[in-house]
């Protein structure tokens, strides 16, 4: 409990430091290996002409993921958990000050592929966006309820595994199982391999971005 | 730290149990929709003409995998850890009340789907097994590196959508990362879907059952 509180005023300071720099941050949060950094770098391609991104990964070990992000030319923090499951305000606190804040518009926290605990962290975001994708099953949101109730989006994505013919996903019963959680969740259902549905996201965050300008 | 040391003595009481019963115990651990359960209900269709068999299912919320379960005749108890992102061993120990160990010769723990927390935590079972899923990506062994070190086996499922050519996953490199990790490493190579590979799996679990007799 007392861990929860002081995490919180992390949070607040984080959220105080976007203010300030008029930067917008989306928590971007998965199971393992559903697809968060290539969404990542898909997105960072396909925005990075108008809005200038900065990515703070969080992994247990290894800074593979910061080493896809930073191939894309943008700045990008790792931090290792070294075992922990989910990444703190105070570890983002530490990472933002490593970013070029004041020459950001948006950042994006990848956060340790976890669909339990990092739900419960507030990081000072203004958004928190859940991946699901189409491997993983279509029961998720009722078995992981917290994440899907916390998130403002959701990314349905691998949507190009679906015309193999090999998984039972169901869309329309996945999104139907979220909306039960959280009426407002915005859906995108996408794949980062073949760019589908990537235009309706890229959207979405410009225009987080612009209410945060 | 004063947790962990008092769930390790309700671990020693779980492993007393199955020593008492002469019971195997397998803690099955992976992502979310690996495919832990696809494989324990094929498993237990494969081995329960000649082996009692009984599941301990661990999710946050619903019995949706102990129903599935039940569905193929043996016994389930379903653990809802409400927001907790891993099965404890007082947990455990509460299931195995309801469960008829002098009538079982194998007991399989479905843990809550996560790759951090459960590798920390002993349950009294006799072996961790890994399941990792070839959509998820083959880089999972180097960046979740505890649970492929404390696993006794490792079962790559969904070998099956490798013929559909959607997915990087070498399975050479997945093999050769964890077996870097835990030279000792049992590997099987399956498709829950089609079967393939699932006869290795139950004889490696028939000889576990033998050593416990
Ligand atoms: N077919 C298909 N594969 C995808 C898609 N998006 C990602 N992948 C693959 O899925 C695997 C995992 O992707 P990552 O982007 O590393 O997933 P992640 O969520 O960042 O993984 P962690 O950071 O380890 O939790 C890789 O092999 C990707 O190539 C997609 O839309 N379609
Ligand atoms: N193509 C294919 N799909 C599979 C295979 N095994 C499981 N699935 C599918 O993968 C999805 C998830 O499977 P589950 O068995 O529910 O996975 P799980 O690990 O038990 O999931 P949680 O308990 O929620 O963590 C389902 O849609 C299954 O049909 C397989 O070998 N091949
Ligand atoms: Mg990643
Ligand atoms: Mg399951
Ligand atoms: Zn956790
Ligand atoms: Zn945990």
């Amino acid at each position: 409990q007392r861990i929860l509180q002081e995490d919180l005023e992390w949070a607040k300071a984080n959220s105080l430091l976007f203010h300030k720099h008029r930067v917008g941050c989306v928590n971007m949060i998965s199971s393992p290996g559903a697809g968060k950094t290539t969404i990542l770098t898909e997105t960072i391609n396909a925005l990075s002409h108008d809005m200038r991104i900065g990515v703070i990964e969080g992994d247990v070990e290894t800074d593979l993921d910061a080493s896809r992000i930073r191939r894309t030319g943008v700045p990008a923090v790792q931090i290792n958990t070294k075992g922990g499951c989910h990444l703190s305000a105070a570890q983002v606190n530490g990472a933002l000050g490593q970013l070029p804040l004041e020459r950001l518009d948006l950042i994006f926290i990848e956060n340790v592929g976890n669909l339990v605990c990092p739900s419960i962290f507030d990081l000072g975001e203004h958004a928190k966006a859940v991946v699901l994708s189409t491997p993983e099953g279509d029961d998720k949101s009722a078995k992981y309820p917290a994440i899907f109730a916390r998130s403002a989006a959701m990314l349905i994505n691998k949507a190009d595994l679906l015309a193999c013919g090999a998984l039972d996903f169901d869309v329309e019963k996945a999104i139907g199982q979220a909306r039960r959680l959280n009426a407002n969740l915005e859906v995108f259902v996408i794949s980062a391999k073949t760019g589908q549905g990537l235009d309706q996201w890229c959207q979405w965050l410009r225009r987080l971005v612009s209410q945060v300008k």
